[in-house]
């Protein structure tokens, strides 16, 4: 923290951006502040919102050389932004050098991780000695948006001020502890089940409360990370997610409502409704949700019953539903998550899976749900 | 990075390091130390300290680990005492 450990006396803070630089969409900009606000909501009570005009706890602007605080910035490079701590006028406030060239991707300047790195001082965080982690002081692309996720050193720093976030797990670390997520579920525990399941792009991604782990197939270890590292608007606990390849999406569902995203995005317009699906109002959430790739046609489960959704026409077909049991003999009703793999459909239930062969129409093995994990 | 191709055609001067020191770390302005070889150098200490907070080898010297690091875009905030 900054000498004396500055911090906001309360957990509501407000920003404005001020002006935007030409190097993006506006959008593209507010996204980026907003997922980098959420980096830090996700582990703290602190809350923001976005305020149209006026004096905001947070002002962010993009300004060129000398903008008036005596600090000005030096052209391309070196110097990429500056942020305050915790305090009125000035202070909290936010300046990004105009000189760079702003992007959200590998070229240029990363702005979701400049953002990230500058609120955390807003947020009274100075800088770490740790290389890992995001308040680490020199930019490092490596710490790309898609691989994204606080280092402990920057959790164990903020919430030494703000505390954990209320409904989550994350807290501060005991000195002592070698273990600084025991809430992380285990990936070999025998009865581990999972919420949802999807491919992404040609890796696999497990779902469980606020974690997923990710299996590519440049790391034989599945890598376990916060969904809110990847996707800091997403909620934990989801209920279902498939991959559209034709899309390059991966829908993601909770409740009644439901995301796009595409790689580390989060569509604009989302979360929407179910129903805009077709669903009828009684569905009050998926169970579990698989696309054939082949076909194009996506199966969405609610308990008994199964619909069949056209991804092209992005309709859902007539004719549904329809009960499991008398298309997917030997599938129980409840389905935690399904995966196509390999010409098969994996159905997820509880801590056991059922690889099921849709032209043969049967159950051909019965395995453990984590067999993914190499457990 | 552009300006790491820069390096490699035009050799930093040893203000561009004395300016660095003195915006991130705190250096007097009016040092007039920059190539004194003493370990008790203020700069020297300086280098060291900066190189510890960067997690490089400590050598004291602007050696070519060193002005990598130093060469790279970085937040404007300084890693030692703060905005005055």
């Amino acid at each position: 923290t900054f000498p004396g450990s500055p911090k906001w006396r309360k957990t509501h803070l407000t920003y404005r951006v001020e002006n935007y630089t030409p190097d993006l969409p506006r959008e593209r900009v507010d996204s980026a502040i907003e997922k980098a606000l959420k980096v830090w909501e996700a582990v703290t009570p602190l809350t923001f919102s976005r305020l149209p005009e006026g004096e905001a706890d947070i002002m962010i602007s993009f300004a060129a050389g000398e903008h008036g605080d005596f600090y000005p910035f030096d052209g391309l490079g070196q110097s990429l932004a500056h942020a305050y701590p915790p305090g009125p006028g000035f202070y909290g406030d936010v300046h990004f050098d105009e000189d760079e060239k702003w992007t959200l991707g590998s070229s240029g300047t990363n702005l979701f991780l400049v953002a990230a790195h500058e609120l955390g001082h807003t947020l009274g965080l100075f800088h770490s000695d740790k290389k890992e982690a995001l308040m680490y002081p020199v930019y490092n692309f490596s710490r790309n948006p898609t691989q994204f996720q606080l280092s402990q050193d920057d959790i164990d720093g903020i919430q030494s001020l703000y505390g954990p976030h209320p409904y989550s797990g994350v807290s501060v670390v005991p000195t002592t502890s070698v273990s600084p997520r025991p809430e992380i579920p285990t990936k070999c525990d025998p009865s581990l089940s999972f919420d949802a399941v999807s491919t992404l792009r040609g890796e696999l991604l497990f779902f469980k409360d606020r974690y997923l782990w990710r299996l590519s197939r440049w790391n034989p270890e599945p890598e376990v990370h916060l969904i809110s590292a990847f996707w800091p608007s997403l909620p934990s606990h989801l209920d279902a997610a498939y991959e559209a390849n034709s899309k390059d999406s991966v829908f993601i569902f909770k409740g009644t409502q439901f995301w796009a995203v595409q790689g580390s995005e989060v569509q604009a317009g989302y979360p929407k409704s179910i129903y805009t699906l077709g669903f009828p109002p009684a569905v009050r959430k998926i169970d579990a949700a698989v696309s054939d790739k082949d076909t194009k046609k996506t199966y969405f489960f609610v308990d008994d019953q199964y619909w069949r959704f056209d991804e092209k026409r992005w309709l859902m077909d007539k004719g549904f539903p329809r009960l499991i049991k008398d298309d997917f003999p030997g599938i129980e009703p409840q389905v935690d998550a399904v995966l196509q793999a390999f010409g098969f459909f994996y159905f997820f239930h509880g801590s056991s899976q059922s690889e099921f062969d849709p032209n043969a129409r049967m159950v051909t093995h019965t395995l453990k749900s984590n067999s993914w994990l190499l457990c | 990075y552009p300006l790491q191709g820069a390096v490699r055609q035009d050799p930093p001067s040893m203000d561009f390091a004395q300016h660095y020191l003195e915006k991130y770390y705190n250096l007097e302005k009016n040092e007039k130390q920059m190539f004194r070889r003493k370990e008790s150098s203020p700069v020297v200490k300086k280098i060291q300290e900066m190189q510890k907070f960067l997690g490089l080898e400590m050598t004291g010297k602007l050696d070519s680990n060193t002005m990598d690091v130093m060469l790279k875009p970085r937040c404007g905030v300084p890693d030692v005492g703060g905005f005055s």
